[in-house]
């Protein structure tokens, strides 16, 4: 599976989140060793609640598929719950350090529960 | 567009101007200083000339309004850089004035003098990191300045529409801005 923003990138060079991609194509119910790294990623972003991160678990869970379809609508990606190649190749390239959990501007358009 | 919490922005009597200095220290070298000014001198430009608000560097770093380092890995706020990529830079929100890169990264001015397939266009990520200290967070528009990623040997300066919009919300409008100054399409990719 060709990830295209990868194909320039030297794999010798320290690129931070490279070894995300082994969990291309996990949606929920998956399990894959190492998954709690990437929930720590989506945390340090804002799109999971701070948590101990004893208490990550490697488990794609419903929490995780909810962060995960906040990343894909936040970042203009196609909302699919999982983790699809655009989505991982989106994790992995770099970015600002500043976290994505932003207010809202006041003329957007967001939906309240009542 | 989107803000960060609370909407902070730099109360000042407009028009207003902020000064930016340079961290003594944490710097690189293998920038030029004339280079190096000219890449700050331009992104700074391209912001003021959409809001009210003027830049100018401030020989004076402890005093300036917004302080620019180069810095690697743990640099006592919270925030460890990372290495090579992953991530690039941050800011804090008005009216901190905190601007710090990631020295680790290869920062080029030129991606025909510098040949690196890890180089990162400074420029790019500059006018980004601007436009948080201005009261930006992130935008979800691909091709705004202020979406959150940026890949190597990628130059995006130019304003959009969706960062000139946001930025405005906070501060009006330059005078002597005109909308149809922005053009359509103003990402260019080189790879080397």
């Amino acid at each position: 599976r060709t990830l295209p923003e990868l194909t320039v990138v030297d794999s010798r060079n320290n690129n931070t989140w490279r070894h995300f991609v082994k969990f291309l194509d996990a949606g929920k119910g998956s399990h894959v060793t190492g998954m709690s790294e990437l929930k720590k990623y989506f945390q340090r972003f804002g799109y999971l609640d701070t948590v101990p991160e004893t208490s990550l678990t490697d488990t794609f869970d419903d929490r995780f598929e909810s962060a995960v379809i906040t990343y894909q609508k936040n970042l203009g990606l196609a909302v699919t719950g999982k983790l699809d190649t655009d989505t991982v190749t989106q994790i992995i390239s770099p970015r600002c350090g500043v976290s994505d959990d932003a207010a809202p501007a006041p003329h957007k358009l967001h939906v309240s529960r009542h | 567009y989107a803000y960060f919490h609370g909407q902070p922005r730099w109360a000042r009597s407009s028009p207003m101007t902020l000064t930016y200095a340079f961290s003594p220290v944490n710097i690189i070298h293998y920038v030029s200083q004339s280079d190096l000014k000219a890449v700050f001198e331009r992104a700074f430009s391209r912001w003021s000339a959409v809001i009210p608000v003027n830049f100018t560097e401030a020989n004076n770093y402890w005093a300036a309004d917004i302080k620019i380092g180069f810095y690697h890995g743990d640099h006592g706020d919270g925030e460890a850089f990372d290495g090579v990529l992953g991530i690039l830079a941050h800011a804090f929100s008005p009216e901190n004035g905190r601007f710090h890169l990631d020295a680790a990264e290869t920062w080029a001015v030129d991606f025909g003098s510098e040949k690196s397939k890890v180089a990162v266009d400074l420029e790019s990520v500059v006018t980004h990191e601007i436009g948080h200290i201005l009261g930006l967070a992130h935008s979800s528009v691909k091709q705004a300045v202020m979406y959150p990623s940026l890949s190597p040997r990628t130059k995006k300066v130019d304003l959009r529409l969706d960062d000139v919009e946001g930025v405005q919300s906070l501060y009006g409008s330059n005078p002597n801005f005109k909308f149809s100054s922005l053009l359509a399409s103003d990402t260019s990719i080189s790879v080397g």
